[in-house]
Protein backbone atom coordinates (compact mmCIF):
# COMPACT_ATOMS: atom_id res chain seq x y z
CA UNK A 1 0.00 0.00 0.00
CA UNK A 2 1.49 3.37 -0.61
CA UNK A 3 -0.08 7.15 -0.30
CA UNK A 4 0.44 9.23 -3.18
CA UNK A 5 0.41 13.14 -3.54
CA UNK A 6 -0.12 15.01 -6.72
CA UNK A 7 1.17 18.01 -5.49
CA UNK A 8 2.24 21.12 -6.84
CA UNK A 9 1.51 24.63 -5.08
CA UNK A 10 1.21 26.53 -8.48
CA UNK A 11 -2.06 26.66 -9.96
CA UNK A 12 -3.62 25.24 -12.87
CA UNK A 13 -1.01 22.89 -13.64
CA UNK A 14 -2.81 19.44 -14.30
CA UNK A 15 -3.24 18.09 -10.82
CA UNK A 16 -6.95 17.07 -10.61
CA UNK A 17 -6.58 15.99 -14.50
CA UNK A 18 -3.71 13.71 -13.41
CA UNK A 19 -4.94 12.23 -9.84
CA UNK A 20 -8.52 11.72 -11.83
CA UNK A 21 -6.91 10.06 -15.14
CA UNK A 22 -4.01 8.47 -13.23
CA UNK A 23 -6.03 6.99 -11.07
CA UNK A 24 -8.86 5.23 -13.40
CA UNK A 25 -6.35 4.10 -15.31
CA UNK A 26 -4.73 2.22 -12.43
CA UNK A 27 -7.95 0.75 -11.71
CA UNK A 28 -9.18 -0.20 -15.07
CA UNK A 29 -5.84 -2.61 -14.44
CA UNK A 30 -7.94 -4.26 -11.64
CA UNK A 31 -5.76 -2.63 -9.11
CA UNK A 32 -8.00 -1.37 -6.25
CA UNK A 33 -7.31 2.39 -5.79
CA UNK A 34 -8.48 5.20 -3.57
CA UNK A 35 -8.82 9.10 -4.59
CA UNK A 36 -9.04 11.70 -2.04
CA UNK A 37 -9.85 14.77 -2.66
CA UNK A 38 -8.15 17.28 -0.60
CA UNK A 39 -9.17 20.68 -2.36
CA UNK A 40 -11.95 22.36 -1.40
CA UNK A 41 -12.96 23.25 -4.81
CA UNK A 42 -13.42 19.49 -5.31
CA UNK A 43 -12.98 19.20 -9.09
CA UNK A 44 -12.08 15.80 -8.29
CA UNK A 45 -15.08 15.14 -6.35
CA UNK A 46 -17.16 16.37 -9.32
CA UNK A 47 -15.90 14.54 -12.10
CA UNK A 48 -16.86 11.40 -10.37
CA UNK A 49 -20.15 12.28 -9.62
CA UNK A 50 -19.88 13.16 -6.59
CA UNK A 51 -20.76 16.28 -5.51
CA UNK A 52 -21.35 18.19 -2.57
CA UNK A 53 -21.95 14.78 -0.18
CA UNK A 54 -24.30 15.02 2.56
CA UNK A 55 -23.07 14.22 6.09
CA UNK A 56 -19.54 14.29 7.41
CA UNK A 57 -16.88 14.95 5.00
CA UNK A 58 -13.40 14.86 5.44
CA UNK A 59 -13.82 17.90 7.38
CA UNK A 60 -14.74 16.54 10.39
CA UNK A 61 -12.51 13.09 10.32
CA UNK A 62 -9.46 15.74 10.23
CA UNK A 63 -10.90 17.15 13.36
CA UNK A 64 -11.54 13.79 14.72
CA UNK A 65 -15.37 13.84 14.38
CA UNK A 66 -16.39 10.92 12.06
CA UNK A 67 -13.82 7.88 11.24
CA UNK A 68 -12.44 8.22 7.71
CA UNK A 69 -13.23 4.44 6.58
CA UNK A 70 -16.89 5.43 6.66
CA UNK A 71 -16.47 8.27 4.41
CA UNK A 72 -14.99 6.15 1.11
CA UNK A 73 -17.72 5.98 -1.31
CA UNK A 74 -17.59 3.74 -4.81
CA UNK A 75 -17.68 5.05 -7.77
CA UNK A 76 -18.47 4.01 -11.86
CA UNK A 77 -15.38 3.15 -12.39
CA UNK A 78 -14.18 -0.37 -11.20
CA UNK A 79 -11.69 -0.85 -8.42
CA UNK A 80 -11.82 3.02 -8.06
CA UNK A 81 -13.53 4.83 -4.97
CA UNK A 82 -13.03 8.18 -3.88
CA UNK A 83 -13.75 10.43 -0.57
CA UNK A 84 -15.13 13.12 -1.89
CA UNK A 85 -14.21 16.87 -0.60
CA UNK A 86 -16.32 19.48 0.59
CA UNK A 87 -16.06 23.40 0.38
CA UNK A 88 -16.07 23.35 4.41
CA UNK A 89 -12.78 21.68 3.83
CA UNK A 90 -11.62 25.37 3.70
CA UNK A 91 -12.54 25.56 6.84
CA UNK A 92 -10.24 23.15 8.32
CA UNK A 93 -7.03 24.80 7.82
CA UNK A 94 -7.87 27.49 10.08
CA UNK A 95 -8.90 24.63 12.72
CA UNK A 96 -6.59 22.18 11.94
CA UNK A 97 -3.80 25.16 12.61
CA UNK A 98 -4.85 25.64 15.93
CA UNK A 99 -4.08 22.08 16.57
CA UNK A 100 -0.76 21.06 18.49
CA UNK A 101 -0.08 18.58 16.48
CA UNK A 102 -1.27 20.05 13.79
CA UNK A 103 1.19 18.92 10.57
CA UNK A 104 0.31 15.17 11.29
CA UNK A 105 -3.75 15.48 11.51
CA UNK A 106 -4.13 13.88 7.75
CA UNK A 107 -1.27 11.49 8.41
CA UNK A 108 -3.02 10.15 11.83
CA UNK A 109 -6.41 10.40 10.03
CA UNK A 110 -5.27 7.88 7.19
CA UNK A 111 -4.36 5.22 9.53
CA UNK A 112 -6.76 3.55 9.47
CA UNK A 113 -6.51 2.93 5.55
CA UNK A 114 -2.77 1.59 5.88
CA UNK A 115 -4.13 -0.90 8.79
CA UNK A 116 -6.79 -2.03 6.03
CA UNK A 117 -5.14 -2.61 3.19
CA UNK A 118 -7.64 -2.51 1.39
CA UNK A 119 -6.27 -0.16 -1.40
CA UNK A 120 -2.97 -0.61 -3.05
CA UNK A 121 -2.74 2.69 -4.21
CA UNK A 122 -4.40 5.85 -2.76
CA UNK A 123 -4.00 9.30 -4.32
CA UNK A 124 -4.43 13.04 -3.04
CA UNK A 125 -5.29 15.28 -5.04
CA UNK A 126 -4.06 18.31 -3.62
CA UNK A 127 -5.41 22.05 -3.72
CA UNK A 128 -2.87 24.94 -5.20
CA UNK A 129 -1.41 25.72 -1.62
CA UNK A 130 1.27 26.63 0.37
CA UNK A 131 -0.98 26.18 3.78
CA UNK A 132 -1.67 23.54 5.90
CA UNK A 133 -3.52 20.89 3.88
CA UNK A 134 -0.41 21.03 1.37
CA UNK A 135 1.74 20.30 4.32
CA UNK A 136 -0.20 17.80 6.08
CA UNK A 137 0.20 16.00 2.64
CA UNK A 138 3.64 15.99 2.46
CA UNK A 139 3.82 14.45 6.16
CA UNK A 140 0.92 11.97 4.96
CA UNK A 141 2.23 10.16 1.60
CA UNK A 142 5.11 8.49 0.93
CA UNK A 143 5.38 9.67 -2.74
CA UNK A 144 4.87 12.76 -4.56
CA UNK A 145 4.16 13.11 -8.11
CA UNK A 146 4.80 16.82 -9.34
CA UNK A 147 2.69 18.19 -12.17
CA UNK A 148 5.10 20.43 -14.30
CA UNK A 149 3.22 22.82 -16.44
CA UNK A 150 5.96 23.40 -19.61
CA UNK A 151 5.79 26.92 -18.37
CA UNK A 152 8.42 29.57 -16.93
CA UNK A 153 5.75 30.23 -13.49
CA UNK A 154 5.37 26.54 -12.97
CA UNK A 155 9.17 26.14 -13.30
CA UNK A 156 10.15 28.51 -10.94
CA UNK A 157 7.75 27.12 -7.79
CA UNK A 158 9.49 23.55 -8.34
CA UNK A 159 12.38 24.19 -6.74
CA UNK A 160 10.63 25.89 -3.73
CA UNK A 161 8.03 22.50 -3.65
CA UNK A 162 11.32 20.39 -3.56
CA UNK A 163 12.90 22.07 -0.95
CA UNK A 164 9.93 21.94 1.48
CA UNK A 165 9.17 18.41 0.85
CA UNK A 166 13.41 17.87 1.58
CA UNK A 167 13.12 19.72 4.71
CA UNK A 168 9.69 17.50 5.81
CA UNK A 169 11.45 14.13 5.25
CA UNK A 170 14.88 15.83 6.75
CA UNK A 171 13.03 16.88 9.73
CA UNK A 172 11.85 13.02 10.58
CA UNK A 173 8.26 14.20 10.20
CA UNK A 174 8.23 11.61 7.61
CA UNK A 175 11.09 10.23 6.89
CA UNK A 176 10.25 7.82 4.17
CA UNK A 177 8.90 10.79 1.79
CA UNK A 178 10.53 10.33 -1.66
CA UNK A 179 9.91 11.31 -5.44
CA UNK A 180 7.29 9.19 -7.05
CA UNK A 181 8.01 11.33 -10.41
CA UNK A 182 7.80 14.68 -11.92
CA UNK A 183 4.90 14.81 -14.99
CA UNK A 184 5.20 17.08 -17.44
CA UNK A 185 1.64 18.46 -18.29
CA UNK A 186 -0.06 20.50 -21.27
CA UNK A 187 2.58 20.00 -23.84
CA UNK A 188 2.66 21.40 -27.26
CA UNK A 189 5.44 20.71 -29.17
CA UNK A 190 4.70 23.18 -31.83
CA UNK A 191 6.07 26.30 -29.00
CA UNK A 192 9.89 26.54 -28.52
CA UNK A 193 8.80 27.35 -24.96
CA UNK A 194 7.01 24.17 -24.26
CA UNK A 195 10.11 22.02 -25.94
CA UNK A 196 12.74 24.24 -23.71
CA UNK A 197 11.19 24.22 -20.40
CA UNK A 198 11.04 20.56 -20.77
CA UNK A 199 14.54 20.26 -22.10
CA UNK A 200 15.32 22.30 -18.78
CA UNK A 201 13.38 19.46 -16.60
CA UNK A 202 15.08 16.76 -17.97
CA UNK A 203 18.70 17.73 -17.89
CA UNK A 204 17.92 19.34 -14.41
CA UNK A 205 16.05 16.52 -12.82
CA UNK A 206 16.99 13.20 -15.51
CA UNK A 207 15.00 9.62 -14.36
CA UNK A 208 13.05 11.62 -11.94
CA UNK A 209 11.33 12.68 -15.17
CA UNK A 210 8.26 10.29 -16.60
CA UNK A 211 9.52 9.63 -19.87
CA UNK A 212 5.90 10.10 -21.03
CA UNK A 213 4.69 14.02 -21.23
CA UNK A 214 1.19 14.68 -21.63
CA UNK A 215 -0.02 16.69 -24.46
CA UNK A 216 -2.10 19.59 -24.36
CA UNK A 217 -5.32 18.92 -25.96
CA UNK A 218 -8.89 20.92 -25.83
CA UNK A 219 -10.06 16.90 -25.13
CA UNK A 220 -8.86 17.70 -21.40
CA UNK A 221 -10.87 20.59 -21.20
CA UNK A 222 -14.09 18.86 -22.77
CA UNK A 223 -14.11 16.11 -20.73
CA UNK A 224 -15.28 17.27 -17.27
CA UNK A 225 -17.80 19.71 -18.92
CA UNK A 226 -19.25 16.18 -19.83
CA UNK A 227 -18.33 14.67 -16.17
CA UNK A 228 -16.39 12.40 -17.48
CA UNK A 229 -12.65 11.18 -17.59
CA UNK A 230 -10.33 11.47 -20.71
CA UNK A 231 -10.51 7.23 -20.90
CA UNK A 232 -14.20 7.43 -21.05
CA UNK A 233 -14.46 10.95 -22.94
CA UNK A 234 -12.38 9.81 -25.59
CA UNK A 235 -10.75 6.89 -25.08
CA UNK A 236 -8.37 6.51 -28.13
CA UNK A 237 -7.49 9.97 -28.07
CA UNK A 238 -3.75 11.31 -27.66
CA UNK A 239 -4.75 12.21 -23.82
CA UNK A 240 -6.13 8.50 -23.00
CA UNK A 241 -3.09 7.28 -24.43
CA UNK A 242 -0.59 9.48 -22.26
CA UNK A 243 -2.39 8.61 -19.20
CA UNK A 244 -2.52 4.68 -19.96
CA UNK A 245 0.87 4.75 -20.50
CA UNK A 246 1.99 7.05 -17.66
CA UNK A 247 -0.25 4.30 -15.44
CA UNK A 248 2.07 1.71 -17.46
CA UNK A 249 5.33 3.65 -16.50
CA UNK A 250 4.02 4.34 -12.82
CA UNK A 251 3.37 0.82 -12.13
CA UNK A 252 6.75 0.06 -13.21
CA UNK A 253 8.47 2.10 -11.40
CA UNK A 254 6.57 1.20 -8.06
CA UNK A 255 7.84 -2.74 -8.94
CA UNK A 256 11.38 -1.76 -9.28
CA UNK A 257 11.56 -0.32 -5.78
CA UNK B 1 -8.44 55.76 -4.69
CA UNK B 2 -9.74 52.28 -5.43
CA UNK B 3 -8.41 48.71 -4.24
CA UNK B 4 -9.33 45.97 -7.08
CA UNK B 5 -8.55 42.09 -6.11
CA UNK B 6 -7.66 40.25 -8.84
CA UNK B 7 -9.19 36.74 -7.13
CA UNK B 8 -10.00 33.46 -8.12
CA UNK B 9 -9.74 30.55 -5.78
CA UNK B 10 -9.29 28.75 -9.48
CA UNK B 11 -5.41 27.73 -10.61
CA UNK B 12 -3.77 28.92 -13.13
CA UNK B 13 -6.55 31.04 -14.79
CA UNK B 14 -4.17 34.04 -14.95
CA UNK B 15 -4.53 36.42 -11.97
CA UNK B 16 -1.15 37.09 -11.86
CA UNK B 17 -1.12 38.06 -15.72
CA UNK B 18 -3.97 39.96 -15.17
CA UNK B 19 -2.67 42.23 -12.30
CA UNK B 20 0.74 42.78 -13.48
CA UNK B 21 -0.56 43.77 -17.32
CA UNK B 22 -3.13 45.73 -16.39
CA UNK B 23 -1.47 47.34 -13.50
CA UNK B 24 1.12 47.96 -16.49
CA UNK B 25 -1.21 49.17 -18.90
CA UNK B 26 -2.72 51.71 -16.65
CA UNK B 27 0.71 52.82 -15.44
CA UNK B 28 1.57 53.61 -18.91
CA UNK B 29 -0.99 55.64 -19.43
CA UNK B 30 -0.17 58.34 -16.45
CA UNK B 31 -2.12 56.87 -13.79
CA UNK B 32 0.18 56.34 -10.30
CA UNK B 33 -0.57 52.11 -9.86
CA UNK B 34 0.26 50.06 -6.86
CA UNK B 35 0.43 46.26 -7.14
CA UNK B 36 0.42 44.14 -4.28
CA UNK B 37 1.45 40.43 -4.42
CA UNK B 38 -0.23 38.75 -1.87
CA UNK B 39 0.98 35.33 -3.23
CA UNK B 40 3.72 33.29 -1.60
CA UNK B 41 4.63 32.13 -5.09
CA UNK B 42 5.50 35.85 -5.71
CA UNK B 43 5.38 35.28 -9.24
CA UNK B 44 4.25 38.84 -9.57
CA UNK B 45 7.26 40.02 -7.79
CA UNK B 46 9.70 38.54 -10.43
CA UNK B 47 8.37 39.34 -13.15
CA UNK B 48 8.73 42.66 -11.65
CA UNK B 49 12.23 42.63 -10.88
CA UNK B 50 11.80 42.15 -7.29
CA UNK B 51 12.66 38.78 -6.36
CA UNK B 52 13.11 38.29 -2.76
CA UNK B 53 13.56 41.19 -1.21
CA UNK B 54 15.28 41.05 1.96
CA UNK B 55 14.24 42.99 5.87
CA UNK B 56 10.59 42.89 6.98
CA UNK B 57 7.58 42.31 4.12
CA UNK B 58 4.17 41.80 4.02
CA UNK B 59 4.47 39.29 6.47
CA UNK B 60 5.86 41.65 9.13
CA UNK B 61 3.29 44.43 8.03
CA UNK B 62 0.60 42.30 8.38
CA UNK B 63 1.41 40.86 11.81
CA UNK B 64 1.87 44.64 12.74
CA UNK B 65 5.63 44.78 12.73
CA UNK B 66 6.31 47.01 9.89
CA UNK B 67 4.27 49.89 8.83
CA UNK B 68 3.75 48.71 5.11
CA UNK B 69 4.20 52.30 3.06
CA UNK B 70 7.92 51.54 3.87
CA UNK B 71 7.48 48.46 2.05
CA UNK B 72 6.48 50.07 -1.46
CA UNK B 73 9.24 49.86 -4.07
CA UNK B 74 9.52 51.52 -7.59
CA UNK B 75 9.67 49.23 -10.63
CA UNK B 76 11.13 49.75 -13.91
CA UNK B 77 7.91 50.91 -15.58
CA UNK B 78 7.27 54.42 -15.14
CA UNK B 79 4.07 55.33 -12.87
CA UNK B 80 4.07 51.63 -11.66
CA UNK B 81 5.57 50.86 -7.68
CA UNK B 82 5.04 47.27 -6.29
CA UNK B 83 4.71 45.26 -3.25
CA UNK B 84 6.50 42.17 -3.54
CA UNK B 85 5.76 39.12 -1.99
CA UNK B 86 8.02 36.64 -0.20
CA UNK B 87 7.92 32.73 0.67
CA UNK B 88 7.24 33.52 4.72
CA UNK B 89 3.50 35.35 3.46
CA UNK B 90 2.85 31.55 3.17
CA UNK B 91 3.35 31.25 7.19
CA UNK B 92 0.78 34.52 7.44
CA UNK B 93 -1.84 32.49 7.03
CA UNK B 94 -1.26 30.52 10.25
CA UNK B 95 -0.24 33.55 11.86
CA UNK B 96 -3.48 35.64 11.18
CA UNK B 97 -5.97 32.69 11.90
CA UNK B 98 -5.12 32.77 15.25
CA UNK B 99 -5.69 36.57 15.84
CA UNK B 100 -9.09 37.55 17.02
CA UNK B 101 -9.66 40.37 14.38
CA UNK B 102 -8.07 38.16 11.44
CA UNK B 103 -10.66 38.96 8.66
CA UNK B 104 -9.57 42.86 8.94
CA UNK B 105 -5.52 42.42 9.21
CA UNK B 106 -4.96 43.40 5.49
CA UNK B 107 -7.77 46.48 5.46
CA UNK B 108 -5.89 47.33 8.68
CA UNK B 109 -3.26 47.32 6.95
CA UNK B 110 -3.47 48.76 4.47
CA UNK B 111 -5.24 52.01 5.79
CA UNK B 112 -2.46 54.25 6.17
CA UNK B 113 -2.23 53.96 2.23
CA UNK B 114 -5.98 55.01 1.46
CA UNK B 115 -5.45 58.05 3.85
CA UNK B 116 -2.26 58.86 2.10
CA UNK B 117 -4.18 58.87 -1.55
CA UNK B 118 -0.34 58.14 -3.34
CA UNK B 119 -2.22 55.82 -5.87
CA UNK B 120 -4.81 56.20 -7.86
CA UNK B 121 -5.12 51.89 -8.38
CA UNK B 122 -4.10 49.78 -5.95
CA UNK B 123 -4.27 45.75 -7.79
CA UNK B 124 -3.74 42.82 -5.41
CA UNK B 125 -2.53 39.52 -6.65
CA UNK B 126 -4.07 37.20 -5.12
CA UNK B 127 -3.32 33.44 -4.41
CA UNK B 128 -5.27 30.61 -5.78
CA UNK B 129 -6.80 29.78 -2.54
CA UNK B 130 -9.63 29.95 -0.54
CA UNK B 131 -7.99 30.63 3.43
CA UNK B 132 -7.27 33.28 5.20
CA UNK B 133 -5.09 36.10 2.89
CA UNK B 134 -8.53 35.33 0.06
CA UNK B 135 -10.94 36.27 2.82
CA UNK B 136 -8.64 39.26 3.80
CA UNK B 137 -8.04 40.66 0.31
CA UNK B 138 -12.35 40.42 -0.22
CA UNK B 139 -12.42 42.45 3.40
CA UNK B 140 -10.04 44.62 1.90
CA UNK B 141 -11.18 45.58 -1.45
CA UNK B 142 -13.63 47.65 -3.39
CA UNK B 143 -13.68 46.39 -5.93
CA UNK B 144 -13.38 42.39 -7.50
CA UNK B 145 -11.94 41.83 -10.72
CA UNK B 146 -12.25 38.04 -11.64
CA UNK B 147 -10.32 36.42 -14.59
CA UNK B 148 -12.34 33.09 -15.66
CA UNK B 149 -10.72 30.77 -17.96
CA UNK B 150 -12.80 29.81 -20.93
CA UNK B 151 -12.71 25.96 -19.20
CA UNK B 152 -15.38 23.63 -17.44
CA UNK B 153 -13.34 24.03 -13.74
CA UNK B 154 -13.14 27.43 -13.83
CA UNK B 155 -16.72 28.10 -14.38
CA UNK B 156 -17.46 25.49 -11.63
CA UNK B 157 -15.54 27.66 -9.09
CA UNK B 158 -17.06 30.98 -10.18
CA UNK B 159 -20.39 30.97 -8.34
CA UNK B 160 -18.59 29.70 -5.23
CA UNK B 161 -16.64 32.77 -5.59
CA UNK B 162 -19.43 35.13 -6.09
CA UNK B 163 -21.32 33.52 -2.95
CA UNK B 164 -18.51 34.20 -0.49
CA UNK B 165 -17.65 37.46 -2.12
CA UNK B 166 -21.19 38.80 -1.37
CA UNK B 167 -21.70 36.95 2.23
CA UNK B 168 -18.35 39.32 2.86
CA UNK B 169 -20.66 42.45 1.15
CA UNK B 170 -24.08 41.26 3.00
CA UNK B 171 -22.65 40.66 6.69
CA UNK B 172 -21.08 44.06 6.73
CA UNK B 173 -17.62 42.52 7.00
CA UNK B 174 -17.22 44.79 3.76
CA UNK B 175 -20.30 46.76 2.48
CA UNK B 176 -19.33 48.43 -0.61
CA UNK B 177 -17.38 45.47 -2.22
CA UNK B 178 -18.34 45.25 -5.47
CA UNK B 179 -17.59 43.67 -8.96
CA UNK B 180 -15.65 44.99 -11.12
CA UNK B 181 -16.32 42.48 -14.00
CA UNK B 182 -15.29 38.58 -15.37
CA UNK B 183 -12.34 38.63 -17.52
CA UNK B 184 -12.43 35.98 -19.78
CA UNK B 185 -8.94 34.75 -20.22
CA UNK B 186 -6.76 32.13 -22.48
CA UNK B 187 -9.81 32.34 -25.15
CA UNK B 188 -9.35 30.32 -28.31
CA UNK B 189 -11.75 30.93 -30.37
CA UNK B 190 -10.86 27.76 -32.62
CA UNK B 191 -12.18 25.61 -29.79
CA UNK B 192 -16.01 24.97 -29.35
CA UNK B 193 -16.07 24.91 -25.77
CA UNK B 194 -14.10 28.04 -25.59
CA UNK B 195 -17.11 29.45 -27.39
CA UNK B 196 -19.31 27.79 -25.15
CA UNK B 197 -17.76 28.95 -21.78
CA UNK B 198 -17.67 32.65 -23.33
CA UNK B 199 -21.53 32.50 -24.43
CA UNK B 200 -22.31 30.25 -21.23
CA UNK B 201 -20.61 33.41 -19.04
CA UNK B 202 -21.89 36.54 -20.60
CA UNK B 203 -25.87 35.68 -21.30
CA UNK B 204 -25.60 34.48 -17.47
CA UNK B 205 -23.54 37.56 -15.78
CA UNK B 206 -24.48 39.93 -18.94
CA UNK B 207 -22.70 43.78 -18.63
CA UNK B 208 -20.34 42.35 -15.91
CA UNK B 209 -18.41 40.92 -18.30
CA UNK B 210 -15.40 42.88 -20.11
CA UNK B 211 -15.97 43.27 -23.93
CA UNK B 212 -12.35 42.21 -24.30
CA UNK B 213 -11.32 38.60 -23.77
CA UNK B 214 -7.70 38.01 -23.70
CA UNK B 215 -6.83 35.30 -26.61
CA UNK B 216 -5.00 32.41 -25.54
CA UNK B 217 -1.36 32.69 -27.15
CA UNK B 218 1.92 31.48 -26.72
CA UNK B 219 3.49 35.03 -25.99
CA UNK B 220 2.02 35.28 -22.24
CA UNK B 221 4.17 31.79 -21.62
CA UNK B 222 7.19 33.77 -22.82
CA UNK B 223 7.34 37.10 -21.88
CA UNK B 224 7.87 36.09 -17.39
CA UNK B 225 10.90 33.70 -18.36
CA UNK B 226 12.30 36.88 -19.87
CA UNK B 227 11.03 38.96 -17.07
CA UNK B 228 9.23 40.80 -18.96
CA UNK B 229 5.33 41.92 -19.32
CA UNK B 230 3.60 41.00 -22.25
CA UNK B 231 3.31 45.11 -22.76
CA UNK B 232 7.44 45.07 -22.82
CA UNK B 233 7.96 41.73 -24.69
CA UNK B 234 5.34 41.65 -27.67
CA UNK B 235 4.25 45.47 -28.01
CA UNK B 236 2.55 44.47 -31.16
CA UNK B 237 1.32 41.20 -30.55
CA UNK B 238 -2.72 40.40 -29.67
CA UNK B 239 -1.70 39.98 -26.49
CA UNK B 240 -0.74 43.82 -25.60
CA UNK B 241 -3.38 44.75 -27.84
CA UNK B 242 -5.86 42.75 -25.70
CA UNK B 243 -4.59 44.31 -22.20
CA UNK B 244 -4.77 47.64 -23.44
CA UNK B 245 -8.28 47.46 -24.63
CA UNK B 246 -8.93 46.31 -20.67
CA UNK B 247 -7.15 49.23 -19.47
CA UNK B 248 -9.13 51.52 -21.25
CA UNK B 249 -12.57 49.50 -20.74
CA UNK B 250 -11.27 49.27 -16.92
CA UNK B 251 -10.95 53.06 -16.80
CA UNK B 252 -14.43 54.07 -18.44
CA UNK B 253 -16.38 51.91 -16.32
CA UNK B 254 -13.89 53.58 -13.39
CA UNK B 255 -15.15 56.73 -14.55
CA UNK B 256 -18.68 56.21 -15.35
CA UNK B 257 -19.30 55.12 -11.56
N1 LIG C 1 -3.03 18.24 -21.03
C1 LIG C 1 -3.98 19.17 -21.01
N2 LIG C 1 -4.29 19.82 -22.17
C2 LIG C 1 -5.23 20.80 -22.17
N3 LIG C 1 -5.92 21.18 -21.08
C3 LIG C 1 -5.66 20.59 -19.93
C4 LIG C 1 -4.70 19.54 -19.81
N4 LIG C 1 -4.67 19.12 -18.52
C5 LIG C 1 -5.58 19.87 -17.86
N5 LIG C 1 -6.20 20.73 -18.70
C6 LIG C 1 -7.22 21.74 -18.38
O1 LIG C 1 -6.51 22.81 -17.74
C7 LIG C 1 -7.23 23.28 -16.62
C8 LIG C 1 -6.36 23.08 -15.36
O2 LIG C 1 -6.19 21.71 -15.07
P1 LIG C 1 -6.47 21.13 -13.60
O3 LIG C 1 -7.71 21.74 -13.05
O4 LIG C 1 -6.37 19.67 -13.66
O5 LIG C 1 -5.20 21.73 -12.84
P2 LIG C 1 -4.97 21.79 -11.26
O6 LIG C 1 -3.51 21.86 -11.06
O7 LIG C 1 -5.71 20.71 -10.59
O8 LIG C 1 -5.65 23.21 -10.90
P3 LIG C 1 -5.81 23.78 -9.40
O9 LIG C 1 -4.47 24.35 -9.08
O10 LIG C 1 -6.89 24.84 -9.51
O11 LIG C 1 -6.21 22.64 -8.53
C9 LIG C 1 -8.53 22.50 -16.57
O12 LIG C 1 -9.53 23.28 -17.16
C10 LIG C 1 -8.23 21.24 -17.38
O13 LIG C 1 -9.37 20.77 -18.03
N1 LIG D 1 -3.87 34.44 -22.41
C1 LIG D 1 -2.93 33.53 -22.16
N2 LIG D 1 -2.52 32.71 -23.16
C2 LIG D 1 -1.60 31.75 -22.93
N3 LIG D 1 -0.98 31.54 -21.74
C3 LIG D 1 -1.33 32.33 -20.72
C4 LIG D 1 -2.31 33.37 -20.85
N4 LIG D 1 -2.43 33.99 -19.65
C5 LIG D 1 -1.57 33.37 -18.81
N5 LIG D 1 -0.90 32.37 -19.45
C6 LIG D 1 0.09 31.42 -18.89
O1 LIG D 1 -0.67 30.46 -18.15
C7 LIG D 1 -0.04 30.19 -16.89
C8 LIG D 1 -1.01 30.59 -15.77
O2 LIG D 1 -1.20 31.98 -15.73
P1 LIG D 1 -1.02 32.80 -14.35
O3 LIG D 1 0.15 32.29 -13.61
O4 LIG D 1 -1.11 34.24 -14.65
O5 LIG D 1 -2.36 32.33 -13.60
P2 LIG D 1 -2.71 32.52 -12.05
O6 LIG D 1 -4.18 32.48 -11.96
O7 LIG D 1 -2.01 33.70 -11.52
O8 LIG D 1 -2.06 31.18 -11.40
P3 LIG D 1 -2.02 30.85 -9.81
O9 LIG D 1 -3.40 30.34 -9.53
O10 LIG D 1 -0.95 29.79 -9.67
O11 LIG D 1 -1.69 32.12 -9.13
C9 LIG D 1 1.25 30.99 -16.88
O12 LIG D 1 2.29 30.11 -17.25
C10 LIG D 1 1.04 32.08 -17.91
O13 LIG D 1 2.24 32.45 -18.52
MG1 LIG E 1 -7.04 20.82 -8.94
MG1 LIG F 1 -0.81 33.89 -9.77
Amino acid sequence: MSIIAIINQKGGVGKTTTAVNLSAAIAQTGIPTLLIDLDPQANASSVLGLHNPVGPGLYEALTGSAPLPSLIQPTRIPNLSALPARLDLAGAEVEVARLDNHLFQLRNTLAPLRQSNSFHYIFLDCPPSLGILMSNALAAADQLLVPVQCEYYALEGLGLLLQVASQIRDSGANPSLCLCGLLMTMYDSRTNLNTAVVRDVRSHFANAVFQVAIPRTVRFGEAPSHGLTILEYDPHGTGSLAYRTLAAEFLQRQNSK
